[in-house]
């Protein structure tokens, strides 16, 4: 996965994402593609949650799914998680559920606890780094005020480095894929580095829903993994999203 | 211009949206889940019109669990032993998976599974 929140040179945040899942799940020979991904295309959703006939919240999900991996609560804040990997992983959180010990979060049902409840950037960053989780995780937050946006990385117990937008610093842009940000991708799968260098190429003057959607579709960014990619701009309360394809050439990851 | 070895970095693409040509796979459809409905019966609408993708997705996870376990056992956990865990997972979402569950006549097992995929995928 890769997702990004960027700051216009008005102050406006354009929060944006591409979901890549299914590796290592299955390779589909004759179509040269992934199973899991092919299979979870037809799934994709965008859901408008209402309550007393108005919009609560607004998401991308996977039909049979509840809990959220993108969502925006309109005028207020956006949300994407990434996977996060370690050892201290989802399995040690399952194996202390199953032995009775519940004090830990299933991560889609923190992030849709947070869209459907949180009223401010403020409080959802909150409930995202300290709440205790039963697996590690990257929760991407951007709010509706300008510098509001943030990489929360998670390990079960801990918020690890949060990362901010800084503009006075230049730091306009905050992106995550699926590495700790104060280290090196592996080099097998560094998206980072591509993804970085078009945005810095787009440059902050120039950035919109149109130019992120460039970065996003600029491989290896885009991959055999993406399943669809999410634009979303929480001043105007506009989430859309897209199935996408990767032609060959193209990497598995 | 494409760079033809690992990890095929592209130069960085312009014009792409509004999306079409060979990356785009489709739009998206929208739905409405009205949280004001019981939690079992809020995602009807929604599942109905999803349950062969959603069937045929759930498949291609079984198919997978049958790769790693052959002798079928994993799957059988799966179908037996999730479903008693649905009333320890946080409500409203345990009510509403047991209404994906009605809605697409997917056994229950296999529903909590897909929402608790990414725990498990760690393993």
């Amino acid at each position: 996965c890769t997702s990004l929140v960027a700051e216009d040179p008005e102050g406006n945040l354009i929060h944006a994402r591409n979901l890549d899942f299914g590796l290592f799940l299955g390779w589909d020979k004759k179509n040269h593609s992934w199973v899991i991904p092919d299979k979870l295309k037809p799934l994709v959703v965008n859901v408008d949650f209402r309550r007393n006939n108005s919009t609560v919240f607004k998401s991308t999900n996977f039909a049979g799914y509840v809990g959220m991996l993108t969502g925006m609560q309109p005028n207020s804040f956006t949300l994407t998680m990434n996977e996060r990997f370690s050892l201290d992983g989802g399995y040690i959180g399952i194996l202390e559920w199953i032995l009775g010990k519940r004090d830990g979060m299933w991560m889609s049902f923190l992030t849709r606890s947070v869209l459907e409840n949180a009223t401010s950037y403020a409080q959802a960053q909150k409930l995202l780094s300290d709440t205790k989780l039963l697996a590690p995780a990257y929760f991407i937050l951007g709010g509706n005020q300008t510098g509001e946006a943030s990489i929360i990385t998670r390990s079960r117990t801990h918020n690890l480095n949060p990362l901010e937008l800084d503009i006075k610093q230049g730091r306009w842009y905050v992106l995550e894929t699926n590495y700790d940000h104060w280290k090196t991708p592996l080099f097998l799968d560094d998206r980072r580095t591509p993804a970085m260098k078009c945005m810095n190429q787009t440059t902050q003057a120039n950035i919109s829903v149109q130019t992120v959607y460039d970065v996003l579709s600029t491989k290896p960014v885009l991959n055999k993994l993406t399943t669809y990619t999410t634009l979303m701009q929480v001043s105007k309360g506009k989430l859309e999203s897209f199935i996408r394809v990767c032609p060959n050439p193209c990497m598995p990851w | 211009s494409l760079q033809y070895v690992p990890p095929y970095t592209e130069d960085c693409r312009t014009g792409m949206y509004p999306p079409s040509g060979p990356t785009f796979g489709g739009a998206v459809t929208w739905y409405t889940v009205n949280l004001d409905l019981p939690p079992s019966k809020r995602w009807t609408e929604l599942i109905t019109d999803k349950k062969n993708d959603l069937i045929i997705m759930v498949q291609a996870i079984k198919d997978l669990a049958d790769a790693l376990v052959p002798s079928g056992r994993l799957e059988e956990l799966i179908d037996q032993a999730l479903p008693l865990m649905i009333d320890t997972l946080p409500y409203p979402f345990n009510e509403e998976m047991k209404g994906i569950a009605t809605a697409s006549g997917v056994p229950l097992g296999e529903v909590i599974l897909f929402n608790i995929f990414y725990e498990v995928f760690t393993v």
